[in-house]
């Protein structure tokens, strides 16, 4: 089991430094063991530098830049081992439009080896799904579910 | 293997039967606030084997059952149906229903193509879907920001579940 | 001091049971000691009842939800004492379209007693605010100020 | 009193002097992720008196200080300074500038209308404003979701500095 941690430990870390510039259009991340001497219980420490900042240590990462550098560790992480399907709950809310852009064309590719259940308020991330499920819930508050055609949709304007 | 239906009856405030087809690709899930969305995220991972309340965000798990609202009485019993497909070689039929009830006495109910089986026989089964315990395969609200800030030890835990 | 402290929580509930269902379009908010007997430690709890929906205990209360209360309750301490000023880094990130605008109308009140330094993506917020600051990273990765222009704004895509 | 003025110089990514008036009203800060804009917030935080780093998302204080990036070397001090107007009640002129510097040798500088004073000076004069400690009035990113969860005894301490 120490091969095979250490195998998958390499095979993420390669994934790693193919997704983290796409998702960040440019910069660096890999993982590393917090002590070498100790693969079988060492701690593994996922080290990012955004495009044209120093190392910084991760406190110092924006509230996008973290939930970017989480999505690219989870993607390659996904690569290596598709999962049959993922389940995300607004993991795009606090990226700006660019980094949702970024991470909708990751989506793409990620949603060949596996289904992905999303709940979304970000209409771009709408227009790339197979299937769209609109939820409301009627006066008795009771959940319902109603098609959504996108055309005309406004998040929270649903009244039932 | 692939997922194909999910549906939920008396789970948190999905009172009636809601059923929803899950195709390939991407089946996103939108709505205003407070509407329900994050309860069909609760609801796979209870059907999946889920044993703490707090994964759900209540405080014992008798609050996945409809509590009513309104002129609408409580329920006495939540379930989730969680059905796959394609799973010849993961249990011998094509298709492959898991089903997990409670009802408001505490006493649960396992089912596998509707007959009645133990929670191992579920978790084994998710097992050998390659989902397992997967925590990362599941990511719940507002937890995105905090999985770059986890502990080392916890890194190397989520790589572990992957090897 | 216990006096002062018992007028306060009076108050604030007072404008809690106003500002609640602006907020949530109905529904009700209290605030209540848990323990009555001893008014000098006894801490505070605050119950709140979305429109149409049982008494649930907050854990049960959506994401959304949560942050909406939670403005519900500091725009009731603020009207009772208005502070300078207040900082709100993207607390409009949880909310959808209806309480986004429910929430924007309640800072037009707020404005009037205090400053307000907001940082937003929302582009209906922006909207009424007196100065918009458009903040973005050089090259070398240093933060410059830049005027924005409402009619052209892209939150993501101001690349110097 | 009012806020009139806010200016950074090498407080984290703002190298260069950067200067923000701040009329009556709403002043809306925008842009995209990784900018800046908590930085400002982490400034305001900082020329109050806050003494933690890790309120300021850093491990040690010297992390406010401009780090460098690419060819531009880290610099050797950050400085604060917010300016206040219709003071004469507060302090007997009718402005008053309250600034904070910080150098890479650890010592600390605040002066109040560019004379030197100590921490205790601004935090006294903060306190006149009925800002004092209020821990309500600034709201960090993220934090909105858990004011509602925070315990009972919290939500005490919240009123107790409103009263
Ligand atoms: N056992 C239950 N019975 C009835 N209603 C319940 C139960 N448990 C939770 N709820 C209701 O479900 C609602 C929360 O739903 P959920 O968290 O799924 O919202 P959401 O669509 O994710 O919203 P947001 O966009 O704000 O995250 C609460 O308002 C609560 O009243
Ligand atoms: N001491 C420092 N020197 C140089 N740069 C710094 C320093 N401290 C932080 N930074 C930089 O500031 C950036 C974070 O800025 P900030 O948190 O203000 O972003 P933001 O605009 O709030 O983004 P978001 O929309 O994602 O929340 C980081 O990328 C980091 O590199
Ligand atoms: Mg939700
Ligand atoms: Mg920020």
């Amino acid at each position: 089991s120490r091969r095979r941690f250490l195998s998958t430990l390499t095979q993420v870390d390669e994934q790693l430094k193919k997704v983290f510039p796409i998702l960040f259009n440019g910069g660096s991340a890999r993982l590393r063991l917090v002590d070498e001497s100790l693969p079988l219980e060492s701690g593994v420490l996922v080290e990012v530098q955004p495009p044209g900042k120093r190392l910084v240590h991760m406190g110092l990462l924006s509230g996008g830049e973290k939930a970017l550098a989480a999505m690219a560790l989870l993607f390659a992480i996904y690569l290596i081992k598709p999962s049959p399907f993922i389940v995300m709950d607004e993991v795009d809310a606090p990226l700006d439009e660019a980094n949702t852009d970024r991470f909708n064309n990751l989506l793409q590719e990620i949603k060949k080896s596996s289904q992905i259940i999303m709940v979304t308020h970000n209409r771009k991330t709408m227009e790339i799904a197979e299937r769209l499920y609109g939820i409301v819930m009627n006066k008795t508050s009771v959940s319902k579910i109603v098609s959504v055609d996108l055309k005309d949709y406004q998040p929270g304007s649903e009244e039932m | 293997m692939r997922t194909k239906n999910l549906s939920l009856r008396g789970f948190k405030s999905f009172m009636d039967k809601s059923s929803f087809q899950i195709p390939p690709g991407i089946s996103a899930f939108v709505g205003p606030n407070g509407c329900g969305k994050s309860n069909v995220v609760d609801a796979i991972r209870w059907v999946m084997g889920e044993q703490s309340p707090k994964q759900l965000r209540g405080r014992q798990m008798e609050d996945v059952i409809f509590s009513g609202a309104g002129s609408l009485k409580p329920l006495g019993m939540a379930e989730v149906t969680l059905t796959l497909e394609d799973t010849e070689e993961l249990y011998g039929t094509s298709e492959v229903s898991v089903t997990r009830r409670l009802y408001r006495s505490n006493e649960s109910e396992y089912l596998i193509n509707n007959s009645p089986c133990r929670l191992k026989d579920i978790q084994d089964l998710f097992m050998g879907t390659g989902l397992g315990n997967r925590s990362y395969s599941i990511i719940a609200q507002g937890e995105i920001g905090s999985i770059i800030e986890q502990k080392p030890e916890e890194t190397r835990r989520l790589l572990e579940e992957a090897a």
